[in-house]
């Protein structure tokens, strides 16, 4: 199993890759990657390991090569069809962020049950009923859902979600929901983040 | 060293011992705390043994008391003032996030460069011109610093934040920043979250 760590540098590399390749850079080391990510060389090669064999020992590595391998590796080689679920303070800011975009994610609707919110567009993405989850979830072709409604519905959504047909769900309610075997879970804790900051400085007495 | 992946777990379990102890339960086994939170009784017995001697063997734990010893191991005994830079979608959403709250976290103030959102408040929290963070971080005794501006400005911002003298910054641009040894960082990014899931998905074929 690759560690999600692994992942999540591999998604680092890419992004770092891609700004090479606009500048016109054709060749890097690992060394140069570790250098522009913050990490080390080792690191670099033993990540690239778990997917086979890059690279050539003493040029260093394509960078549009390795960059589209990456990119594959990543499912991103296609782009993805996104809904959102609650159009509220979360639910906005995360239909109108450019970066998801960059990355080859197209949120194409945000569905919400506030009859004050329903008909209006966020950044041109249209605010649907939740009852038109299912045909617009069809008509779309769209394979991840995000929840971002208060706990108390997460897996109330996330069940309508599952049912639509989407092939995978990131949580960002802050509750413990579960979802069928064939469906990719992730769950987002942002006050967990903060949680871990003061941990680390518990630990140190460094307040 | 602690696994990132225990402290995360530290956080869910406190929260729903919280939930528990609203309802008036008093006593809770390792098998309860698992099927509450969705893993198992031995996860959450090794868990907890990272950090000492809790619950008696046949009678479990002390609901109570397990979880003021959690809330003190996270750090969270004492409430924590954050900042947050950058009053744009996702900076505003986070302002007006009750979630922090109840896990702690007050967020003080919200700064930002734009004339046009100088002066006004998100739920109450004012926003502030940048040029005032080392005066209202000091006068606040604010700790924790949350970057959510662009990620060209990230790396100013994170330096403005560590002169002013906070002790951990959680940085939500997509960029790789650096700060002393001192201060504690931890990045977010949305994104990624994202090409998780969908490498999980290219993995197993299942579009
Ligand atoms: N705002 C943040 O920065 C933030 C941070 C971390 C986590 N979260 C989590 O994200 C979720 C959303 O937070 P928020 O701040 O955007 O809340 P919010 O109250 O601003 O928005 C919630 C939206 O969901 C809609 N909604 C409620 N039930 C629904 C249902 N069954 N079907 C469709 N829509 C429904 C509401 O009408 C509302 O528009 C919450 O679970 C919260 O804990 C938010
Ligand atoms: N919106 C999201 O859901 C989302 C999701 C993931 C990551 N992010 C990241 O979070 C950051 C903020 O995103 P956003 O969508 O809120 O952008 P935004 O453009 O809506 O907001 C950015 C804010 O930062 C302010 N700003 C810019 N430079 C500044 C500086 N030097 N000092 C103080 N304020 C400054 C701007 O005036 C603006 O108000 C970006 O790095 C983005 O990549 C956002």
């Amino acid at each position: 199993k690759i560690p999600e760590a692994t992942i999540i540098r591999l998604s680092v590399y890419s992004r770092y890759l891609t700004q090479l390749d606009k500048k016109g850079i054709v060749n890097i080391s690992s060394g140069e990657i570790a250098e522009g990510v913050g990490g080390s060389p080792a690191q670099v090669r033993k990540d690239l390991a778990y997917f086979g064999e890059f690279g050539t020992r003493g040029v260093g590595y394509n960078v549009r090569d390795l960059n589209q391998h990456i990119i594959r590796i990543l499912g991103l080689n296609k782009g993805w069809k996104v809904v959102i679920v609650g159009a509220g303070n979360l639910g906005s800011a995360l239909t109108q962020y450019k970066g998801f975009r960059e990355r080859g994610f197209e949120v194409v609707a945000v569905f919400d049950n506030d009859v004050n919110k329903i008909g209006l567009t966020l950044n041109g993405v249209p605010i649907f009923p939740i009852t038109k989850l299912r045909e617009v979830v069809k008509e779309q072709e769209a394979r991840i859902g995000i929840i971002a409604v208060p706990s108390k519905y997460a897996q109330d959504v996330a069940d309508h979600l599952v049912e639509s047909g989407v092939k995978a769900i990131l949580n960002f309610a802050p509750s413990v929901i579960s979802v069928p075997e064939n469906v990719e879970l992730r769950n987002v804790d942002l006050a967990v983040n903060l949680e871990i900051l003061t941990f680390n400085l518990a630990l140190k007495k460094n307040y």
